[in-house]
């Protein structure tokens, strides 16, 4: 059964389902360690009231076992066997590093996760594109100094007015857990629209985006963690790294986009095109990469987004099998009480109007046949002396005659008069 | 009674060659 339609085949609402749109993708970064090989060193809680310990580990990116390659942080992510991609050490400011993942089509998004094998970065953005990359806005900001980094009040509230606005909270920003620390940003989460999602442009507009960035702007400062970062617990080789300075580094598990494929309530699935790129498999006579338009003839009324009450399928124009083509009139969809604005375009058959509904000039409407017939218009066939002109009366086909003349084609004299020599007056009276 | 269809050759084309059907 297609999801798109029911039992009856009446249009429905349907929608792709939720994933990780970010599973498998490539992400591109602004570091990646282990070219050429380093050491980097990293405080490792215990639990059990024991104290943390410093380690110390190589990453070497020709060495897969000791490889943090950008693709880990898109791969299946399995508490069993936690793979985790990892910056270069940053020793000096500034600390930014950059992820970007492209998603390569529009996407309606719930939500964007990081899961840290190292400690969360102080300072964290968010920022989507919803134009492939061309153009970036702020999203979702994190830090504990939100005026100072982004310039931005922390926890700022969310009205109806400024429901597309990029807040910072100073949430998801301790320094513990020092590993598998999470930063989740649920984009409708506390907007006051999010419960009326369906009647919100504005916030389908704000989880809509085909690339995302994440910039990891600061770490965490050094403090004093148990046997941390300024030496006295276990350095696995200390003659590598002075254990009396940080070595900053930045190291996610695990990086989720959670939503479904943009496509505007008119397509259950997304598909891959022949050249790759991802599309919607569009119903409800849509087409576009989002189903974000009305496909050619189906121009009846204007194209919109299905919602739970309404599929809005694309209607097509009717034209009565006389055109191939139409147009939306909105004047004349406003006039019939916006219900019908197709108007026909080249009405063949020798047919007019807005619906090839009637009989062009010249011709008359053959009442044996249904407006769809494609003989239903006859030609008038007005004799070319006894007619007064060409264009016969489009329901019965009676010509105009001349004086004296009768018949529907005007090709006989009247009752009384007679057929004379002149083509101008070609029945005369009989004396 | 149905009266006959007008003959084509009876009319004189003389004045009106603009009007006169090809066929004529």
């Amino acid at each position: 059964a297609d999801p798109c339609y029911d039992d009856t085949g009446a249009a429905r609402r349907c929608i792709p389902e939720f994933i990780n749109a970010a599973f498998g993708k490539e992400v591109t970064v602004s570091s990646v360690c282990g070219q050429p090989p380093s050491r980097s060193c990293s405080v490792v809680e215990r639990g059990d009231d024991r104290p943390s310990v410093r380690t110390c580990q190589i990453c070497d990116a020709a060495d897969p076992r000791r490889a943090h390659p950008v693709s880990y942080l898109t791969d299946l992510n399995s508490a069993h066997n936690l793979t985790c991609w990892q910056s270069e050490n940053l020793n000096t400011s500034p600390y930014n590093v950059t992820l970007t993942l492209s998603l390569g089509k529009k996407f309606e998004i719930t939500y964007v996760s990081l899961q840290f094998c190292s400690p969360r970065p102080e300072s964290l953005a968010i920022y989507k594109s919803m134009d492939y990359g061309k153009t970036w806005m702020p999203y979702q900001f994190y830090s504990s100094q939100c005026r100072r980094m982004y310039n931005r009040p922390n926890k700022a509230t969310i009205t109806k007015q400024n429901e597309q606005e990029a807040l910072c909270t100073d949430g998801h920003t301790d320094l513990y857990p020092l590993s598998g620390g999470l930063i989740a940003f649920s984009t409708l989460d506390g907007r006051p629209s999010g419960k009326d999602y369906d009647n919100s442009p504005v916030l389908q507009d704000w989880v809509t985006v085909t690339d995302i960035r994440v910039v990891f702007n600061r770490p965490q400062p050094p403090r004093d963690v148990g046997a941390g970062s300024n030496g006295g617990g276990r350095d696995d080789d200390p003659m590598a790294v002075p254990s009396t300075l940080p070595s900053y580094f930045y190291a996610v598990g695990d990086f989720q986009v959670g939503g479904r494929c943009k496509c505007n309530g008119h397509a259950s699935r997304c598909l891959k095109e022949k050249e790759g790129r991802l599309v919607c498999d569009c119903k409800h006579n849509t087409e576009g990469p989002e189903c974000d338009r009305c496909k050619p003839f189906h121009y009846d009324r204007p194209w919109q987004r299905a919602n739970a009450r309404e599929a809005n399928e694309c209607l097509p124009c009717n034209c009565n099998l006389h055109a191939r083509r139409c147009r939306f009139n909105m004047e004349l969809y406003k006039l019939s009480g916006r219900k019908s604005g197709g108007v026909c375009m080249n009405c063949r058959h020798n047919t007019a109007g807005r619906h090839c509904h009637y009989c062009k000039e010249g011709f008359y409407r053959d009442m044996a046949r249904p407006i769809t017939h494609r003989r239903a218009c006859k030609a008038c066939d007005c004799h070319p002396v006894g007619a007064a002109g060409k264009t016969c009366n489009q329901t019965t086909g009676q010509c105009p005659c001349k004086d004296g003349v009768t018949g529907i084609t005007c090709n006989r004299c009247a009752k009384g008069y007679q057929q004379s020599r002149s083509p101008v007056a070609p029945c005369i009276k009989i004396p | 009674e149905v009266m006959p269809t007008l003959d084509m050759a009876l009319f004189d084309w003389t004045d009106y060659e603009d009007m006169k059907p090809v066929d004529v």
